[in-house]
């Protein structure tokens, strides 16, 4: 059963590598004036790393970049950022806040971070996190693609072990994965806003995870989190907890947020989605839809202060 | 394909940091192949850790023997991932 629209399409459960493909070549067909697919690179296994942007005008704009299914097992990301694509194009000329966001700022999201890691989930091993990097000299695989980036590449929240689960790689940006971000970032060079959407443990997190040292826009930065945290716990009563990522959950070097913030980009958060104590990596299927609902408000929030606070 | 059958997901409660680098310890015994969901780092935070059901009696008695508390956040991961296949399935039926 292949769904012929995106309207047939199942947002009450997960999907394959391919059917989420398939999703996005829908989306662009039936949306061709506000969306388009653009490939920025190759996985290691040499698959495609598909961005879906989103705009409604000419090129260079400010743009919000959104990133789910970087860690492989963490199926309620890719899930909920299918529902994120569909929310855009269906609200964009009907809600007023995304109009106007749309109207003057570019989103760009990539549904499938990590792709090899993410098809060897469904044909494996559903536990699988890294990439499918073959490492020299070791008999284990995959490198953590969040511990892979620029700043504090190499800290002590990393593993340098490749059977670790947060083995950093063999360099920096050495994941096909995370360099193609980085190009893409460095040549669109007008990105205002970045958020990684990782699973699980209800967190919104920001600068700094290397290090307990606070990042310049901590007030700016947390006072937000508190709205988005709000604004996300509103609707189904899902708490999170908030703070820079070192002081909330633990030392990580070489993180996505911490590199994105320090290209300048300011806004640049790490969402933890739900499992509501009970599930972990494993949340039913019947919790997607809740799942994206209430994260779509968190995520407007920081859309909307970074239309209006642009810099 | 790797199946998880009998393995338990041990959701641990800290009371103070010379548990956390028991558990930092535990985490080192790679024969083990524990899979800690969430990392012993902060003493208020839960540790979220997959034990294989070969490891489970040696976790087990490890915790117990430092009174360390946890409780059972997955019975068996296995049923779970069956009931995400089911449902799968039955979406594409």
């Amino acid at each position: 059963f292949q769904p012929r629209t995106t309207d047939d399409y199942d947002y009450t459960n997960y999907h394959t590598l391919s059917e989420i493909n398939s999703f996005m070549d829908m989306l662009v067909q039936e949306n061709p004036s506000l969306v388009s697919k653009i490939v920025i690179g190759k996985s290691y296994e040499g698959r495609d790393l598909n961005v879906l942007k989103f705009s409604t005008g000419d090129t260079k704009r400010p743009g919000i970049w959104i990133d789910t299914g970087i860690h492989a097992r963490e199926w309620i990301t890719p899930a909920s950022g299918t529902w994120f694509a569909k929310k855009i194009v269906t609200d964009y000329g009907r809600d007023p806040v995304l109009t106007a966001i749309l109207d003057k700022i570019d989103i760009f999201l990539e549904l499938v971070t990590n792709p090899d890691g993410y098809e060897y989930t469904h044909t494996s091993n559903r536990m699988w996190r890294k990439t499918r990097r073959i490492n020299s000299g070791s008999s284990c695989i995959g490198v953590d693609p969040n511990r892979n980036w620029g700043t504090g590449y190499g800290g002590a929240g990393s593993s340098s072990n490749p059977c670790s689960e947060t083995y950093r790689g063999p360099s920096v940006y050495s994941e096909p994965e995370v360099k193609a971000i980085v190009d893409f970032t460095k040549s669109h060079g007008n990105l205002k806003a970045f958020l990684t959407i990782h699973s699980y443990s209800q967190m919104l997190l920001y600068p700094y995870g290397d290090t307990g040292a606070l990042c310049v826009d901590d007030a700016e930065l947390d006072e937000l989190a508190l709205k988005a945290t709000t604004a996300l716990e509103s609707l189904y009563g899902t708490k999170y907890t908030y703070g820079s990522t070192f002081k909330t959950i633990y030392q990580a070097s070489g993180v996505t947020t911490d590199w994105a913030y320090d290209e300048g980009i300011k806004y640049s958060y790490t969402f933890e989605l739900r499992d509501n104590g009970r599930y972990g990596f494993i949340l039913p299927a019947n919790q997607i839809i809740p799942t994206a609902q209430e994260t779509w408000l968190a995520l407007m929030v920081i859309m909307e202060h970074t239309k209006n606070n642009l810099y | 394909k790797e199946t998880f059958e009998g393995h338990q997901v041990l959701r641990i409660t800290l009371k103070d940091e010379l548990e956390i680098s028991l558990l930092k310890k535990l985490s080192e015994q790679e024969d083990l192949q524990l899979d800690f969901w969430r990392q012993p780092f902060y003493v208020e935070l839960p540790v979220d850790v997959r034990v294989p059901f070969h490891s489970l009696q040696a976790v087990r008695a490890f915790l117990g023997y430092h009174e360390i508390h946890y409780e059972i956040m997955i019975q068996d991961v296995q049923d779970l991932l069956n009931e995400e296949q089911r449902e799968m399935m039955r979406s594409r039926i």
